[in-house]
């Protein structure tokens, strides 16, 4: 038996929202820690890691680690339905294919209940390692946004370089070229408008602006998002849930050969 | 021209 729930139903339909384009298919495993889900896209070339952690449940119970393959299309359909605060309870037991979303009202005078069919998704997992970063930005996520969809109207791919004064985003195409320089900036009112350089040393990496563009439309659910890059390695991108946990992209670097 | 590398090529396999 599988059941959570959930204060904002909100919550889960924005983060299906800002992955279903990246990966249509995933299995969320669900176990006493909380529920993850790790998928690649279709090309392989990026990966999605998602950490709801069981403690940022209002309420949370997993007899038994489970797993539950979704198309993210089709709960993102189901999702829609719920109303913009209603609760959410999620419910599954391996005796049947289905997982149910219960939308709940603030008042509880509607109550909506939506199965959705499981199926069976062969995946892969891969390990990722606990490393160490050449260099960590942490930015505004609607500023982050910004820079790739304006680099996007200008290339497909995007240069990265970091030094310890400041982080440039650069691309170039047939209409010509385009550099967007960020300097550190720590003197801000709010925490979440500090453009944060950590720098253990310089690193410069080329990446398709297509996959940061898509990353991106998790903007909405955290106020900055985290840039890790080495030198020949995949770059992280990450988004804070706050109190629950994050989504994490990773996304493979275009390399010289 | 850099070539797109595939993601599993740095992440092993579990």
């Amino acid at each position: 038996m599988f059941e959570a729930q959930m204060a904002q139903a909100a919550l889960l339909k924005q983060i299906i929202e800002s992955i279903r384009e990246l990966i249509t298919e995933a299995t969320f495993e669900v176990s006493g820690t909380g529920m993850m889900l790790q998928a690649m896209d279709s090309s392989h070339v990026s990966l999605v890691a998602l950490n709801l952690r069981s403690d940022g449940f209002q309420l949370f119970r997993a007899d038994r680690p489970f797993s539950m393959g979704m198309n993210l299309n089709h709960m993102a359909k189901m999702l829609k339905c719920a109303g913009k605060d209603d609760t959410l309870t999620m419910r599954a037991d391996e005796a049947n294919d289905l997982v149910t979303f219960l939308f709940e009202s603030p008042g509880n005078e509607r109550l909506a209940e939506f199965e959705l069919k499981l199926m069976d998704i062969t995946s892969e997992n891969l390990g990722i390692p606990d490393a160490e970063y050449s260099a960590t930005v942490s930015m505004p996520s609607a500023e982050f946004q910004r820079i790739v969809k304006d680099l996007g109207s200008i290339g497909d791919t995007v240069e990265i370089t970091v030094t310890k004064d400041d982080v440039r985003f650069a691309a170039s195409g047939d209409i010509g070229n385009a550099t967007i320089k960020c300097r550190q900036l720590l003197d801000t009112e709010k925490p979440e408008d500090r453009t944060l350089i950590e720098m253990v040393e310089p690193v410069n990496l080329t990446f398709a602006l297509r996959y940061l563009i898509n990353f991106s439309k998790a903007t909405s659910l955290a106020p900055s998002v985290t840039i890790k890059l080495s030198t020949e390695m995949p770059v992280v991108v990450e988004y804070k849930l706050s109190d629950i946990g994050y989504v994490r992209f990773y996304l493979a670097p275009k390399i010289e050969d | 021209q850099p070539q797109q590398r595939g993601i599993s090529s740095f992440f092993g396999r579990q």
